[in-house]
């Protein structure tokens, strides 16, 4: 179903959650429930919002059926340990490509998808001062990244 | 037809934010 534009700001944090499916389910799923939480916050009034917000809280409702007996899932400690791991993973595989000089798409999609992961984090409570400085670094590299070799030049 | 479809809105926002709610409380 297509987002409707006033719900573009979770578009990233669904494409991850797809992008997981098989890869990761938990991940998927915690994205997808913060693109749910977030987008109740952002519109659940106009009538498409309202329709992809149902077709969205239909998904983690079966997602939550298939994984219901994964601890990541049935108890929020081990979810918030499952999530944050795996996006400091995704970022320091981008710190140690960017720190040995290696720059390519791989990287920044690293970077960026980390900062989306810690964005979810959000869902288990207030994100630590480390990880919100983890996530504006990860935001600013993948950019700062992109832009450079969009405009052919040699990141510092 | 303005009320009744803002008190159909309303229902569905509801119904929303207690499903989302039951899913967090399973967890």
């Amino acid at each position: 179903m297509a987002l409707p534009p006033q719900l573009r700001a979770i578009q990233h944090h669904l494409r991850t959650a797809q992008e997981h499916e098989k890869r990761d389910p938990v991940v998927s799923y915690y994205c997808r429930l913060y693109a749910m939480q977030t987008g109740m916050k952002l519109d659940s009034k106009t009538p498409e919002c309202r329709k992809f917000l149902v077709k969205l809280m239909d998904q983690l409702e079966s997602m939550k059926k298939e994984l219901g007996d994964n601890d990541s899932i049935s108890q929020e400690v081990v979810g918030n340990a499952h999530i944050e791991n795996y996006a400091l993973k995704m970022f320091l595989y981008a710190d140690n490509e960017d720190r040995a000089g290696r720059f390519h798409k791989n990287m920044i999609k690293s970077f960026y998808s980390s900062s989306l992961l810690l964005d979810v984090l959000s869902v288990f409570g207030e994100l630590s001062e480390e990880n919100i400085q983890h996530r504006k670094y990860a935001r600013w590299k993948a950019t700062y990244i992109h832009n450079c070799l969009k405009n052919g030049e040699t990141p510092q | 037809t303005g009320s009744v479809g803002t008190s159909v809105a309303s229902a569905e926002q509801d119904e929303l934010s207690q499903r989302l709610a039951k899913l967090r409380d399973q967890m």
